[in-house]
């Protein structure tokens, strides 16, 4: 069965140890979804094609997987998961923050539960003399169990160096809430969130959206999702695939994705089963 | 009254350590107390064998532990007896059909982190508590 002694059998006198039959493999499931505190079991999708290679995670869960061996790290007490060391990217870019940053370690000390959140909308507008390009983003937070409250939330979006096309630019990215969406203009935005970066910069970008997390999750039918865009100084709108940044469309690993740190906020008592 | 009281509880504490004397001196602690003693035993819940590679990522188990084992008089230091397990087995010697032994259950009790995907394809990383029994005792 499932369950089984870490070493040979110990000295447990009257213990058999036996492999389980199936309906009470199907009964110890369902127990250890409950110490989990799963309603059921989770089915994700198959994932969309192309599928990445066996044995690498697309960009989200590869960033999870660094906060839970943080986390393991921590645990152990082998603490400076975050110790830099990481490669910097070349001159004259000003460095970028790692995967995962030492922000987030601090945010997930914190925290008693961390969720990514898979983009579920992108698409980018077409250029027209009034509207900008732009990129939307939404993700769905309207599954959080109750009595957790958001301590942090990230948006993260990877950018590639295009110093063939832009040398020496520097670039204005900016996300935006979306408040209200209109039919024939441009949706009603509220800025969060802007970042100068070089076009020769590469590596992922970390948008604070803490406060509209938290509205999201008290509000879901408020979630309109995010909007980014991209100007160059002279405030000339950029398409955001040109300043080389990478969408849905992108190579799996570089995908973006959103962050949000949980802690509880109620003391939850187990129900009578 | 109250001196008379006092008398009456002390002659019954005599007579409980009379009685608590004479069963230490049949119930000897030996070697074959020492196999039955509560302890913890080991035992990994393997997510594995499960068939839950596709939805849970890391990790691939955990070692949960679990306690068994006697709670007999004498409570051995080992044993990690809290002081009402004590009192508990005193108490059970002399009312062996109404009273029962203390148990056998963990004492000191870690967390584990589980990194897993929803039906929506979001990655969840939860910490749970009390979830790694490190130590057992007697209660």
């Amino acid at each position: 069965g499932a369950c089984r002694p870490a070493e040979p059998p110990p000295a447990a006198p009257g213990f058999l140890y036996r492999r389980l039959k199936s309906h009470e493999k199907r009964e110890m499931q369902r127990e250890i979804l409950s110490v989990l505190g799963l309603p059921h079991r989770p089915r994700p999708p198959p994932r969309e094609p192309p599928a990445p290679p066996p044995g690498r995670l697309p960009a989200a869960p590869r960033f999870m997987l660094d906060l839970y061996h943080a986390l393991a790290e921590g645990a152990e007490g082998t603490a400076g998961a975050e110790t830099g060391g990481r490669p910097q990217p070349p001159a004259p870019a000003p460095p970028l923050p790692p995967v995962p940053s030492a922000q987030d370690s601090a945010f997930l000390n914190d925290a008693d539960m961390v969720m990514s959140f898979v983009n579920l909308v992108e698409y980018d507008k077409e250029f027209t003399p009034h509207q900008q390009h732009h990129k939307e983003f939404k993700f769905n937070l309207s599954q959080i169990p109750e009595g957790e409250a958001v301590t942090a939330a990230e948006f993260r979006i990877y950018k590639d160096c295009v110093v063939e096309s832009f040398k020496n630019q520097t670039f204005l990215i900016s996300i935006y809430q979306v408040l209200q969406e209109h039919p024939n203009r441009a949706s009603d935005l509220f800025l969060l969130d802007t970042r100068a970066v070089w076009a020769s910069e590469e590596g992922w970008l970390e948008f604070d959206v803490t406060a509209t997390s938290n509205m999201w999750v008290m509000n879901p039918q408020h979630n309109m999702g995010l909007q980014l865009s991209v100007v160059t100084r002279d405030g000339f709108s950029v398409n955001p695939r040109e300043a080389g940044l990478i969408g849905r469309d992108g190579p799996y690993d570089k995908q973006p994705f959103m962050v949000a740190f949980f802690k509880v906020s109620e003391v939850h008592i187990r129900t009578t089963r | 009254s109250a001196t008379s009281r006092r008398k009456q509880q002390n002659r019954n504490r005599s007579t409980q350590a009379q009685d608590v004397s004479r069963v230490s001196t049949v119930t000897d602690y030996n070697s074959s107390d020492l196999k039955t003693a509560c302890r913890k035993h080991e035992l990994y819940v393997s997510f594995q064998d499960l068939g839950w590679q596709d939805w849970i990522i890391a990790p691939k188990g955990y070692a949960a532990n679990y306690c068994d084992g006697e709670c007999s008089f004498p409570l051995n230091a080992h044993m990690n007896a809290t002081n009402h397990a004590i009192v508990q087995t005193l108490v059970h010697l002399m009312n062996p059909d109404y009273v029962p032994k203390p148990c056998c259950a963990p004492t000191k009790l870690n967390a584990i982190s589980v990194l897993y995907f929803d039906d929506n394809s979001n990655v969840i990383l939860k910490k749970y508590r009390n979830m790694v029994v490190r130590a057992c005792g007697c209660h």
